[in-house]
């Protein structure tokens, strides 16, 4: 995982991931400003009146106006792959390539809508489900050109880094390994719809700044912790002998390797409480709020239209 | 950062150059991709060497230097390697032994052990994507046909592989297949370097069936449970497998452990063909002669 | 890979999905393996 693009160069401290953002709404907002500026310039004739409108209304969005519709698009990107009944990985590929697009720009240069088709349309090409431009643009009811005309700034906004890990394969793997360390102790049938309900919470957690912070399995195992918190206690102390001299899963009890086992263990418990907590949160805006920060972005690109 | 000195190859849908990074004075390869006349945008074979190569880090897959846009063209620069298997093959002035086959084999192996531990399968292993460097190593590129090994209950095409180098499931048309076709490519690469000829040349995709089955035997239910079932199955030849004597005969100069692991790679059935690290692990690379070091390769 | 945090177990996983999927003739002529998908599900768990 280490080697992988994604943990090079898309996992970030929440001051990184902050700061990031506060700098590619500065750039913007700039720009924004510049734009305005030579705007009411080149329009001497603007009366107060509407000099005032243009303060009120034609200004640049906040770094939480964007992280907003960001997420609201990332949430519509993945219901509308859903629709298409288009595989859960793809959906997910989609909604991190759109969300990290926005870790490069900001929506004052690209509004999420412009972007949204190609991104979901080039999601399909890089996980191997290729459907073609004219197809694609009939289902979405928009145009080949409008799909194509961002590919290459989607790509090169993605630094060329397409390979996705997500928590699915995970949930999986997890899935596997509870039966074989709590071989005896777990009803199988649960863990079925234990599995099911954690595909849905990690979908959730997709949506949230958990998939720069942890690793994929730690996130599994967030959304496990949130389903069944005992299982996944007893899951996990077994596994990384989190309580004391716990005899390991092979019997014997190196001391060396059994206390870097724990050490892993307790950390990495706090970890995964820490992640089940963001992964928690809810964040959903309202139509209206969202409504607003898109006039704002019209408004701001056209200030003649103020 | 780059220049690009010399045109060098060109494809479907890419020119190679040859260039310099200049800043630390590097000879590289820049595969410039076409975008125009693409009428699906970016072609599906650039977007799985950047997916791919981008997450790979080892000696025997070709390194992927930087990618970059230039004149709405994406650039993808690539280590420069100047040579690959087939030239050497083909090139009968060219002497090689016994230890640089296992040399060349054994850096096959670990570069393909890489891809499929990173699940990855390459899809068109044949002996002009061997490329080899200026200090011997030989690296696996050309990776437009790559794909990850996919969700369980996905279908792959089957469609993939170039011919001569294409696995017996493939033939048939198989949609589920596994890492097992890079190893039928590989055994086959195995072959040629021995025979210094291609062993499997198909003329087409009806004549590469039968040229497989006539060189290594037709499968049956019982070797390869449930080949039955393909749709073609019925309609081909029906050749016994080589004796062993045989296949001493037709590759004078291969030792017991070497056969044994061309039969390996060659096993019919997918679910027995062996997989990178029963090859790298069998006797053929510790007995003598040991593979060449890549430094005094030809 | 030093220390892989799994070990497969040959006696084979509850797995409905996949046990359906193995059973198919065109998967198993295919070259189909569980293993495979085991390795690889738990591979992504514990990288």
């Amino acid at each position: 995982y280490r080697h992988s693009s994604q943990y090079r160069l898309w996992s970030f401290t929440p001051e990184q991931l902050n700061q990031r953002r506060i700098d590619i709404n500065a750039r913007a907002a700039l720009r924004t400003d510049q734009n305005l500026k030579e705007f009411k310039e080149a329009h001497k004739e603007l009366t107060d009146e509407e000099l005032t409108a243009l303060e009120l209304k034609a200004v640049p969005v906040t770094v939480e106006e964007e992280y907003m519709l960001v997420n609201y698009y990332a949430k519509m990107i993945i219901s509308f792959a859903g629709k298409m009944n288009l595989p859960t990985e793809v959906a997910a590929t989609a909604a991190s390539f759109l969300r990290r697009f926005y870790l490069v720009n900001s929506v004052m240069d690209i509004v999420p809508k412009e972007i949204f088709y190609t991104t979901l349309f080039f999601a399909c090409k890089s996980e191997n489900y290729f459907i073609g431009v004219e197809s694609f643009a009939k289902k979405t009811k928009s145009t080949p050109e409008s799909i194509l005309k961002h590919e290459f700034k989607l790509l090169e906004s993605l630094q060329f880094t397409l390979m996705n890990h997500h928590p699915y394969k995970a949930l999986h793997g997890f899935f596997l390994d509870i039966q074989t360390v709590l071989q005896g102790k777990v009803d199988l049938k649960y863990m079925g719809q234990v599995y099911n309900n954690c595909k849905k919470t990690i979908t959730d957690a997709l949506l949230t700044d958990a998939v720069y912070f942890f690793t994929p399995p730690q996130i599994t195992l967030a959304a496990l912790l949130r389903e069944d918190e005992a299982l996944t206690s007893k899951y996990l102390e077994l596994k990384f002998n989190i309580i004391k001299d716990a005899p390991n899963e092979d019997g014997n009890s190196d001391p060396i390797i059994d206390s870097q086992k724990r050490l892993n263990g307790r950390k990495l418990l706090e970890i995964i409480r820490n992640c089940k907590e963001i992964i928690s949160r809810k964040n959903s805006t309202k139509q209206e709020e969202l409504s607003r920060i898109a006039a704002k972005i019209h408004f701001s690109q056209n200030p003649q239209s103020v | 950062e780059y220049s690009k000195e010399k045109k060098v190859g060109e494809g479907t849908y890419a020119v190679v150059y040859v260039g310099t990074k200049y800043s630390t004075n590097r000879k590289v390869a820049i595969k410039e991709i076409k975008t125009s006349g693409f009428k699906d945008g970016l072609d599906m074979s650039a977007i799985r060497e950047v997916k791919y190569l981008q997450e790979m880090n080892h000696v025997n897959v070709i390194e992927l230097i930087d990618v970059f846009m230039a004149q709405n063209n994406l650039n993808l620069v690539l280590e420069f390697l100047p040579a690959d298997l087939e030239m050497i093959i083909k090139d009968s002035s060219i002497l090689f032994t016994n230890a640089d086959i296992k040399s060349w084999l054994l850096m096959t192996l670990r570069g393909v052990h890489h891809c499929h531990r990173n699940f990855i399968l390459h899809r068109d292993l044949k002996p002009n994507n061997l490329l080899l460097a200026p200090d011997g190593q030989l690296k696996l590129a050309d990776f437009g046909l790559a794909r990850n090994m996919g969700s369980p209950q996905e279908i792959l095409t089957s469609n993939v592989v170039t011919r001569w180098y294409r696995a017996p499931e493939l033939l048939f048309g198989a949609k589920h297949y596994t890492g097992a076709i890079d190893m039928w490519s590989v055994g086959v690469i195995f072959a040629e370097l021995m025979l210094r000829i291609p062993y499997l040349p198909g003329k087409d995709d009806i004549d590469q069936i039968d040229v497989t089955f006539r060189a290594l035997g037709t499968p049956t239910d019982r070797d390869w449970p449930e080949i039955s079932t393909f749709s073609t199955y019925n309609k081909i030849q029906f050749y016994p497998p080589p004796s062993r004597d045989e296949l001493r005969r037709r590759f004078a100069a291969a030792t017991e452990n070497a056969l044994d692991l061309m039969c390996g790679m060659l096993t019919m059935n997918p679910h027995k063909r062996w997989d990178p690290t029963k090859c790298l692990t069998s006797e053929f690379f510790v007995e003598l002669p040991e593979p060449t070091v890549p430094e005094e390769l030809p | 890979d030093i220390h892989k945090r799994y070990t497969l177990t040959d006696s084979g996983y509850f797995d409905p999905f996949i046990k359906e999927l193995e059973a198919k003739k065109e998967y198993i002529a295919s070259g189909f393996r569980a293993d495979y998908v085991y390795d690889r599900m738990l591979t992504e768990a514990f990288m």
